[in-house]
């Protein structure tokens, strides 16, 4: 793409192709392209290099500035959902998102409402120790909201800052899975009004285009406050999460670019999209 | 669908009089974009649409009453070819045991793929014994145990602090003495772009000489597909895919990508989260699936 020295029908499509390769999907690159030749025109951009400083522009405009913050300084415990399809992420983002909270000075404890997978309450109490916080649990098979509930009474009780709640791998397509994900939102609200405060869900980067249909289904399930994505350290880059925004107006919050407790970042859009054009 | 579309398309076109090529190219738009949309790689798309694009301006396209019935027929047969030609089934090692190693990205559904494919392989009267090879992810290895446990069959462990390709090692000398027939080792997940846990692939392989080497595959998977896939088997002989998670709504495109860039087909089908959702993999289901 630099290097170019006329702007030409080849150069819109090299620009839309980039987009593609990036997850972005292919009506939202036609529209993004179709556009950016509106702008092009307008402006009466001659320089070639020029069309994709605007069209890097046009993305960040989309994902929106400063929308990394999490609602964790108003109500006490903060109380944090996470959810998703399976495989994403959750569990570790969970481990990551503890210590980052504890560095900042506030207190945390964990809610493993997984309560079906195989040793996921396991895999939890390990990022539990690893960061330094407690978890909450029940035995193998109980419900999610039992347990969801029980680590609230105890967040409260030891007058934590912060509750996060994993919650089972589920595709979202699967009505009574996301009707048991409705139950543990519930009982969060009844037992503390404004519960939970944040509905983060993870997307994994390498997904396709499915992952609007994830973000469309939660929503409408428990309402998303904000998405994080994850395995941002491979080579996807997770454009479409462009879509996810620009569609459903969830921001993304944070990304997770490894496997350790310290991969985890804000989302920065000028980065995001930069990298989106590498 | 794209039915609809290119039913459409064909419809102003052909108002103006005969079908041309032009015509048909314009057409072939409407495809790439629903294989672009359904997450095939964008390259491959390019590639199945010059291979289909010779009979598509044939004259059997051109001259049809429904031109568009033709070219769906067309993409079909072909993506249905493409991603077929084989059988659900792991190859059996001239002298037991038989060894299938499950490698892929993270989250993709190893674990749990191994334990189903033990299931599958007791049912078809084999003794297959689980190996937990992953000892990075915290409770990996209790996963693996759990699921061991689920189905009473028996699962091989070092501990977290031996190293892969010895766990794999002694693995298959225990199968080899106990009488198990099939080991089906399960390992870490992992970057195809991280170097040292490539290597550490290859060592497992050149320890233990599987007879399968699956690459499990997320059916979500966007346009990294092809990346991971020509990079995975760049390193390992690849002998076949396992594409999971397609009790969900995705497309699936990236079974063709995988298939475009490895030459390996698909062997088995995830479909749900319990350890009998293993199926024989369909590629003209698939086809349907992609297009939507
Ligand atoms: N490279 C990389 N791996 C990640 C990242 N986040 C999570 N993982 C890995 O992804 C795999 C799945 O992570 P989990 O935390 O178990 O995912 P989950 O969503 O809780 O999975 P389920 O509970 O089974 O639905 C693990 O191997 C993690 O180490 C990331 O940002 N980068
Ligand atoms: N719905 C559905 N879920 C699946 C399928 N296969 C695996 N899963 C789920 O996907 C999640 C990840 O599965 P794992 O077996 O832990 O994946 P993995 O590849 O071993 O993960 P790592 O070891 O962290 O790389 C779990 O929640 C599984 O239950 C499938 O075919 N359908
Ligand atoms: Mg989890
Ligand atoms: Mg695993």
């Amino acid at each position: 793409i630099t290097g170019r020295k006329v702007i030409d029908e080849s150069l819109y499509e090299e620009l839309e192709e980039v987009l593609i390769q990036g997850d972005v999907g292919i009506d939202a690159a036609l529209e993004l392209v179709e556009k950016l030749r509106e702008e092009v025109k307008k402006r009466r951009v001659d320089e070639p290099g020029e069309l994709r400083r605007l069209l890097q522009e046009q993305i960040r405009q989309i994902l929106g500035e400063d929308t990394a913050g999490l609602r964790v300084d108003e109500a006490r415990p903060a109380v944090i959902m996470v959810v998703g399809v399976n495989g994403v992420g959750k569990t570790t983002t969970i481990g990551k998102l503890a210590y980052h909270f504890k560095r900042s000075g506030k207190s945390v404890i964990l809610g493993a409402s997984d309560t079906f997978r195989a040793a996921a309450v396991e895999q939890l109490e390990a990022w539990g120790n690893r960061a330094g916080v407690p978890v909450i649990k029940h035995s193998a098979g109980a419900d999610p909201a039992a347990v969801a509930y029980d680590s609230l009474q105890a967040a409260r009780a030891r007058k934590m800052d912060v509750l996060i709640v994993d919650t089972a791998g589920r595709l979202h397509t699967k009505k009574n899975l996301m009707e048991e994900l409705k139950k543990i939102h519930r009982v969060l609200g009844r037992e503390m009004p404004g519960a939970p405060h944040e509905v983060l869900l993870v997307l994994d980067a390498t997904t396709g285009q499915n992952a609007v249909n994830q973000a469309r289904l939660f929503k409408d399930a428990v309402g998303v406050t904000g998405v994080i994505l994850t395995k941002l350290d491979g080579t996807a880059k997770g454009g479409v999460v462009v879509a996810v925004k620009r569609e459903l107006d969830i921001p993304i919050k944070m990304i997770g670019i490894g496997e350790g407790l310290e991969d985890l970042r804000p989302f920065n859009a000028a980065e995001f999209v930069a990298a989106l054009f590498q | 669908g794209l039915a609809e579309k290119l039913q459409e398309t064909f419809k102003k076109l052909r108002g103006k009089g005969r079908l041309t090529e032009e015509d048909v190219d314009q057409a072939l738009k409407e495809v790439r974009r629903a294989l672009i949309g359904a997450d095939v790689n964008f390259m491959v798309v390019k590639d199945f649409i010059a291979r289909i694009r010779e009979r598509a301006v044939g004259s059997d396209v051109l001259q049809s009453l429904t031109p568009a019935q033709q070219v769906i027929k067309i993409v079909r047969d072909e993506l249905a070819a493409l991603m077929g030609g084989s059988q659900s089934k792991i190859a059996t090692a001239s002298t037991p045991p038989t060894v299938v190693m499950l490698v892929g990205l993270h989250g993709a559904g190893k674990t749990t793929s191994a334990a189903k494919l033990a299931n599958l392989l007791r049912r078809q009267g084999r003794r297959p014994m689980l190996v937990a090879a992953d000892v990075y992810r915290p409770a990996a290895i209790k996963q693996l145990q759990v699921l061991g446990e689920q189905l009473s069959l028996p699962v091989f462990s070092m501990g977290e602090s031996v190293a892969p390709p010895d766990i794999a090692r002694a693995a298959v000398e225990k199968a080899r003495r106990e009488g198990h027939d099939m080991v089906i080792i399960d390992t870490a997940g992992r970057l195809h772009i991280d170097d040292e846990l490539m290597n550490e692939l290859e060592e497992i392989a050149s320890a233990v000489r599987p007879n399968e080497i699956l690459l499990v595959v997320d059916a979500m998977t966007g346009q990294d597909a092809v990346n991971v896939a020509s990079a995975f088997n760049e390193r390992l002989a690849l002998t076949g895919v396992i594409l999971t998670k397609l009790d969900g709504d995705t497309r699936g495109g990236a079974a063709l990508s995988v298939k475009a860039l490895t030459g390996c087909p698909v062997k088995f089908a995830g479909m749900g989260e319990k350890l009998d959702a293993l199926e024989a993999f369909h590629p003209e289901r698939m086809a349907d699936r992609i297009l939507g």
